[in-house]
């Protein structure tokens, strides 16, 4: 029932999929009850968000927004010689491209609020993408990454020291406290061998790694195996498939409108966008329920190559596909009934030294570690989420070595792949590998890491210098979670998303963000000139006033009377009726002596200056002594000597 | 401006680090630490950049700004290492480099 007029809706398959129905992301059927993300603010971290393009402005979010490569609020891509900065652009119209503006495309949460922090255009460092990761976060509910290190199949790199400590520092304050949702695309180092676990922000446990799936439901080319990867979504495959529609940039060569978005960066959006559908109907799920969520209701799907395993707890995972297909019905109906997961327990084994040798395949070096329940009982960790390995390895060429690690259940994770294309020399350093792929199963037992060389040339013998073990999880026990699983599939149906059902949200926490008294350096410049320019036009105001009426004066007032020094005395005491009241700021420079001697304040200097109001300037005539009026024709710039007054001073 | 100062800093080919102070007690502690990174930037030769986003007890210090040979450059870093590795209030700390990040 749900009708769209933007021309290029019909096309955007993997919303609905009219050829191939099923091969979409299942929301329309979302839509239908309302569920369009409002409420919601997903940020793009990117090059740039042209937001003045009109599928994007109305749902812009200038307050969420920054531009962190120019360092002013506003993050409008800036056009460059491979015109690349649509990229930005391009996955913000996937999150909420407005609908039924006769324009392009419909987002997937074309409720919610965009905004765009810009970073990636131009020099990135540590301090500044730990900056991006907490910019607004209490703003921002949701960051969408499509971007990471070189997906080259030979680097091996990630957040550094402040980069991980702003993502875990967003997972705990921000959201007011939920947790900031970071969503990354996996990487499309398919081609190279690459493997998500090399890549620090994709291995992460606190950020949700998404990849990609073509139309038929294949990895595609560019897509990589990974067993930190959650799940997959719909992107673009290889030339005969079609790739996904979403908002361009109209810039140099852009039209406002592509049909040519693709990659792991295509995909990382829509389960952004899919993301803030939750959060519409549960706006309090923390970071890790939603995770949860997805590992819930992600599902498996035939493909003959991909190595689906089924876990012992009923969770199929593939190093292809997550743990299946991002399915929008099913996790919105699952965040609406879904009631918080327990405290984050974790584990961390000692450091384990073992300077061991890894021998060349087919033989393995084998390492165990057993987690007693006394281990846990401190943390009350029962079942795993994510299990991470630390390891330091020496070997000649990083690329040959192949770790593994099985679970107390038996379910291996290939943590380490071999990549062909990586010929580092100095192996792993403290690298940490994580998977997800033991999620809900008990944590108790023995833990065993795999590692071999499967290398062909005879080179220098690697050896395993040290390794940790840690485990991340949470008190739920098998059962719970058995149980969690059932609850789920009933509230597939759709019965509970109505607006007369709610579960309740306890209210979030009130952190202030620090920057929000900031004033822009550009605002700041505009300021201090407007300044500059005020205190300048004062002084000379004021100088004009004083020399020109010392001038006036010297020239008839003082040829008959002393002057006083300085431009300002009280006004005459002499006033008619209508200066009673009347505040007279420019009064006169010289006083004058009676005949007799007597000083008196009659100024028959004029009080008067260009400046006053003409009806001042009669008044002020009328105070003149009538002896002088014929002096009022006072030259200007009369020479100093002409201007001493009866007593010599000089006025 | 002096967080502005920081990024064109380094992308001019200046130098800069992110250190972690000790955190302070009290009521006015981010107006302390604020003096106190004021202080070790100065100790340093740097100029403190600001708090580095929402992350308490982290500044970012920057290179002053002016033109200076390969040498010159060399030699402060040498000498912002030297102080800052030695300074009892700094817990850590990291000179800045280029992150190599891709679009996807």
């Amino acid at each position: 029932s749900i009708h769209f007029n933007d021309p290029k809706y019909p096309q955007q398959w993997h919303l609905n999929n009219r050829r191939s129905p099923g091969r979409d992301i299942n929301v329309t059927g979302v839509w239908e009850r309302n569920v369009t993300g409002r409420g919601v603010t997903v940020v793009v971290v990117d090059d740039g968000v042209e937001h003045t393009i009109q599928d994007i402005a109305p749902n812009y979010s200038p307050e969420g927004s920054y531009d962190l490569n120019s360092n002013d609020p506003d993050p409008m891509p800036h056009p460059d010689e491979e015109n690349g900065n649509h990229h930005g652009t391009r996955c913000a119209g996937e999150i909420a491209a407005v609908p039924n503006n006769s324009f392009c495309a419909v987002g997937v949460a074309y409720g919610s609020r965009i905004a765009g922090i810009r970073v990636l255009d131009g020099p990135l460092t540590d301090s500044l993408e730990a900056v991006a990761f907490n910019k607004h976060y209490q703003i921002n509910d949701i960051y969408s990454c499509s971007w990471g290190p070189d997906d080259d199949g030979k680097t091996v790199d990630g957040p550094h020291q402040l980069g991980k400590a702003a993502l875990q520092h967003g997972v705990m304050a921000g959201r007011q406290g939920f947790g900031s949702i970071f969503v990354v695309a996996s990487g499309n180092g398919g081609q190279h061998n690459d493997n998500c676990n090399y890549d620090g922000y994709a291995n992460s446990i606190y950020t949700v790694t998404i990849g990609a799936v073509d139309e038929e439901g294949r990895m595609p080319f560019y897509a990589e195996e990974c067993a930190s990867m959650l799940a997959v979504t719909f992107s673009g495959g290889d030339k005969m498939l079609r790739s996904i529609v979403t908002t361009d940039w109209d810039l140099q060569k852009g039209t406002g409108c592509t049909e040519g978005h693709t990659g792991t960066s295509a995909a990382a959006p829509l389960a952004a966008g899919m993301i803030a559908l939750m959060l519409q109907v549960r706006p309090c799920l923390t970071w890790r329920d939603v995770q949860h969520i997805i590992v819930f209701t992600a599902t498996q799907y035939e493909d003959r190559r991909a190595d689906w395993l089924t876990n012992e707890a009923g969770f199929s995972h593939s190093h292809q596909h997550g743990f299946g297909l991002l399915n929008a019905w099913r996790l919105v109906n699952a965040a609406k009934i879904w009631t918080s997961v327990p405290y984050l327990a974790s584990y961390v084994s000692p450091m384990l030294k073992e300077n061991k040798a890894v021998p060349r395949s087919p033989h393995s070096l084998e390492v165990l570690w057993n987690v007693s329940r006394t281990d846990l009982e401190m943390s009350g960790l029962k079942t795993l989420e994510h299990v991470a390995v630390t390891v330091s390895i020496t070997h000649p060429r990083r690329g040959s070595l192949e770790l593994r690690l099985f679970c107390p259940s038996g379910m291996m994770s290939l943590i380490g792949a071999p990549r062909s294309m990586d010929s580092d020399p100095n192996g792993f350093s403290d690298w940490t590998f994580s998977t997800v792929r033991c999620w809900g199963e008990r944590a108790r037992g023995v833990y065993r890491l795999v590692i071999r060389d499967v290398g062909d040339e005879p080179l220098q013998v690697g050896i395993l210098q040290q390794w940790q073990l840690t485990l991340y999880g949470s008190m739920w026990s098998p059962v719970d979670i058995k149980d969690r699983q059932s609850l789920l599939e009933s509230a597939m149906s759709g019965k509970y998303l109505h607006d007369d059902f709610t579960l309740p949200c306890p209210p979030g926490l009130r952190i202030p963000e620090e920057d929000g008294y900031t004033i822009t350096p550009n605002t700041l410049k505009t300021l201090v000139l407007v300044g500059c320019f005020s205190v300048f036009w004062t002084v000379y105001y004021m100088l004009e006033v004083c020399l020109s009426q010392r001038s006036k004066a010297s020239t008839h007032g003082c040829r008959k009377h002393s002057c006083r020094k300085g431009c300002f005395s009280r006004p005459p005491r002499r006033q008619n009726s209508k200066e009673v009241g009347t505040a007279l700021e420019s009064v006169p420079l010289c006083s004058s002596k009676d005949p007799d001697g007597v000083d008196s304040e009659h100024g028959d200097c004029t009080t008067a200056s260009s400046f006053l109001a003409p009806e001042l300037l009669r008044d002020a005539d009328r105070n003149l002594p009538q002896n002088s009026k014929s002096d009022l024709d006072c030259p200007l710039h009369e020479p100093p000597d002409l201007l001493q007054g009866k007593d010599g001073q000089v006025c | 401006l002096s967080e502005a100062g920081g990024l064109d800093t380094l992308g001019a080919g200046g130098l800069s680090w992110a250190v972690h102070l000790d955190s302070l007690e009290g009521e006015r502690k981010e107006e302390s630490l604020t003096q106190q990174a004021d202080a070790v930037a100065q100790a340093a030769g740097l100029v403190n950049a600001g708090r580095i986003g929402e992350l308490q007890g982290h500044y970012l210090l920057v290179q002053p700004a002016g033109h200076r040979q390969a040498t010159e450059v060399e030699a402060m870093r040498q000498q912002a290492e030297a102080v800052l590795a030695r300074h009892e209030a700094v817990r850590w700390h990291s000179e800045q480099k280029l992150l190599k990040r891709a679009k996807r």
